[in-house]
Parts: C-alpha cells; sequence; structure tokens
C-alpha cells in the first residue's frame, strides 16, 4: 500500500484525504488551521498543525518518508509553490499539487510538480458543456482530446436500431452504452439494440467526433 | 440559443462563463467584487457590479429574463442561499448552484435549485481514486452507479484479444475503447484487438463491477 501525505485540508484536500482513508490507504494530514486539523483529528489518526512552508516542522513529523504527496493550497500562491518546491526536494517521488489560475500552474510545472489539478477550472467546463445542449446530460474530457458524452436519446434516434443509426461511420464516435429509462444499464450493446424516449446514449471519441454527434442530438 | 446568466466570477463562475461564451451563447455576468468586473469587461460584453442578494438591482439589469443561472458563490453560504432565492423568485426556469458543504447542499435543494454542483468534492474524489491504483489513469462517476475508468493494460493482459479477456462476463463491465500507446483511439474494438504494453483500456460498468475489475490490473 502507498502512503499519501495531503497539506491542506481545505474543500478540495479534505475531500481527497477523505477518499484515500476510505480506500483503506495510509494518509497523513498537514494544515496552519488548528479548527481544521481538530475537526479531522477524530476519523484520521495522522493530522497536525504544521506551517508546510517550514521545511523543519515537514522532516520532523517525516513527510520525506511518504510514497505520494498532495499540495492542495489555493489562495495562498506562495505558501503553495514553496511547499511544493520542498516537499520535491526532501526527496517525495510524486507530488499532485492544486493551482488555480494558469500563471500558478505554469510555475508548478515548472519546479518540478508530477500533477497539476485545477478543480474549479475544470469542473466549470464540465458544467458549461452540460448546460448548453439540453440533451446533454454528462459531458467529459478524458486525458488528451478523448471525451465522453451521455446524452437524452433524441426523437430522430428513437426507436431505431444502432445498427441503422450507424454513429461510427456517420460521426466517427461510437455509442458504448444504453441507459434505459427505468436505469438499467446496457454496457455492450448489439446492433440490433435501440434507444427510446427517455433513454441515454453514452458516446465517446475524439473532441470534434462528439462536437459533429452533439450537433445532431 | 438560451441566454445564461453567472452569479460569482471566481474560479469556478469565471470558468463557466467563459466556456459559455465560447460556446456562442448569450451570457451576462454579475460580481460585487469591481476589480473581477473589470477583468472580464473586454470579453464579456454584459457584466456588472451588483450584490446579487439585492433583488431591486438584479430585476433592473433584468436578471428574470434569463433561461438559466448559475449562483457561483461559495464562501458566503448567506449571498449564496439568498441569491438563489431571489432567483427563482423572480422566475428564472432553471438554477444551477455551486455548494462547498453538505449542510449547503442540503439549504440550497430545499429552496429550489435544480442543479447543484460541488467543484472541490467531486474532484477530490476523482483523484483519490486515480491516485490509488497506478494503473488507474482517469475515474469518472458518471451519472447514477454508471463509472468509467480508464487503465493501463497491465502485464497479466497484454498481447491477449478483447475476446479472450472476457472482461464482460468476468467482472460485468465492458472494455470500450482502446487508446494506443501512440495516441490513437479505437473506440469500437472488436473481439480480437488486443491491448499491448503503454496502451490504455477504457471500461465502463457499474461502480461493483469497476471496483471489481480495478482489483485485478
Ligand atoms: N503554509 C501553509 N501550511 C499549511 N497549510 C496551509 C498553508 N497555507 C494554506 N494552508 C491551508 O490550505 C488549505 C486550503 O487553502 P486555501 O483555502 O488557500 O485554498 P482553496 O483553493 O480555497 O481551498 P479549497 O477550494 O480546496 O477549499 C487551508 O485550509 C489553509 O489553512
Ligand atoms: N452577494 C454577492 N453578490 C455578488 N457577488 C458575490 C456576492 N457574494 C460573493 N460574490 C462573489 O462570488 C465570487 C465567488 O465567491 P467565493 O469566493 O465566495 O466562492 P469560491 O467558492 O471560493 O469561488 P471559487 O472557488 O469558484 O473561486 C467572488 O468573486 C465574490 O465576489
Amino acid at each position: 500500500k502507498k502512503q499519501f501525505v495531503v497539506i491542506g485540508l481545505g474543500r478540495f484536500g479534505g475531500s481527497v484525504i477523505k477518499t484515500l482513508q476510505e480506500l483503506g490507504h495510509d494518509v497523513m494530514g498537514i494544515d496552519q488551521n488548528e479548527r481544521l486539523v481538530q475537526e479531522y483529528a477524530p476519523s484520521i489518526p495522522h493530522v497536525y498543525v504544521v506551517d508546510s512552508t517550514d521545511v523543519h516542522a515537514l522532516r520532523q513529523i517525516g513527510v520525506q518518508n511518504f510514497d505520494h504527496a498532495i499540495v492542495a493550497i489555493g489562495d495562498d500562491l506562495q505558501a503553495s509553490i514553496l511547499t511544493t518546491l520542498i516537499v520535491k526536494d526532501i526527496g517525495v517521488p510524486f507530488v499532485t499539487a492544486k493551482a488555480t489560475t494558469d500563471y500558478h500552474r505554469r510555475v508548478l510545472e515548472r519546479i518540478g510538480a508530477d500533477r497539476i489539478i485545477m478543480p474549479e477550472r475544470d469542473t466549470g467546463v464540465r458544467v458549461a458543456h452540460q448546460l448548453t445542449r439540453s440533451n446533454v446530460i454528462d459531458y467529459l474530457e478524458l486525458s488528451q482530446d478523448f471525451m465522453l458524452v451521455e446524452v437524452l436519446v433524441p426523437s430522430h434516434m428513437q426507436g431505431k436500431t444502432l445498427k441503422a443509426l450507424n454513429v461510427r461511420a456517420k460521426y466517427g464516435c461510437n455509442i458504448v452504452a444504453i441507459r434505459k429509462r427505468d436505469g438499467t444499464l446496457n454496457v455492450s450493446p448489439l446492433a440490433e439494440d435501440k434507444g427510446e424516449m427517455g433513454d441515454l446514449f453514452v458516446v465517446i471519441g475524439n473532441k470534434s467526433s462528439i462536437v459533429r454527434f452533439e450537433k445532431d442530438v
């Protein structure tokens, strides 16, 4: 099992540490805010009040022995950048850091953060896409150019077989699942399967093929 | 085209309004912070400095005429709740609101928010899952119990046909795409296709089937 240290127990950091704990991993939490640390103390055994820009304090609680650090500091850019630098310096092999602006992200990349997350921005993009096409229930950007869209089956596609819809040839993306109105999920639909009113198609493909498909629903 | 009003131009609200604008929709932005409004003014024609808890001010700029409002206020719970209440009262048909805690979410639900988003928490859950299994590149909770996982093809599955792997029968989920090491994407893999070292399988299914699959990779 890997060991994780989460620095900054705000909304994002708090969610990461809680989920890692639920998945059965060894975790340690750090925050400079005493009230927050006390809130987590009942459920997370190793939680400390520490200023993460103080390298001696980090070494004292053994941060250098962890496999992976998550730096979840947002508002205070300097603390985020300095903490990421220190954690890489003292030898933590993998660091995930949260960024709040493009400038912040570029600095974190330069100083060696292995992965950068922008929770608010990414969710904003996803929500905006869901809002604009009323049929689109969910819109997800996967790695590089790869997308997934869940759409309500539009009236002109209802009652037709997947074979007849021929989505792959027409758009370049593919219907990979049908969620029926009653909630059941067909994760490997056959050519003769159909989508009816109230059903959802789950479609994947590259960005341009998904945009072409979205226009027609 | 639908018209959207975004109240609160923080990281999340700012990302929503920028993306809606890029997708060609009519948007209006509101924030009590003058500096922020000035930052958006060059790219978003209708941006106003308004306290969104002031119903007269909202009516004066015509918020009641919009199809959809996004209330993206996080830290100030009272402003978020009051604004959501007012916006529903003056007749906006659909309201999406951001919540920062479970308590906040429950109040928003009770007062009529149509959709509630928790950007930091949702991203935290997703990141924690990606961290715990080194093969898992991305982990997404879709609507209801439906999940998607992108995993690196583990050594014991490399070079075998999808037919031989028989993922559907063994786990109940389904390999719906193979991303090759060179970046090309096969969105409707055939039974004879194989995953090699460095390729990714994209797998969908319900939560329990995905957890079973994740254990084996
Ligand atoms: N130098 C530091 N040492 C330890 N903890 C810190 C330090 N600086 C900030 N923090 C903590 O990091 C946490 C998150 O930081 P902040 O509130 O700046 O980010 P945020 O992006 O608004 O968080 P979120 O959106 O996830 O709630 C806070 O609880 C804060 O106390
Ligand atoms: N009553 C109000 N009227 C108008 N704007 C408001 C009001 N209250 C807060 N805002 C604005 O909403 C924006 C976002 O609010 P806040 O910073 O509290 O949330 P947040 O969750 O930290 O944002 P994010 O994480 O998206 O950056 C801020 O720019 C703030 O000025």
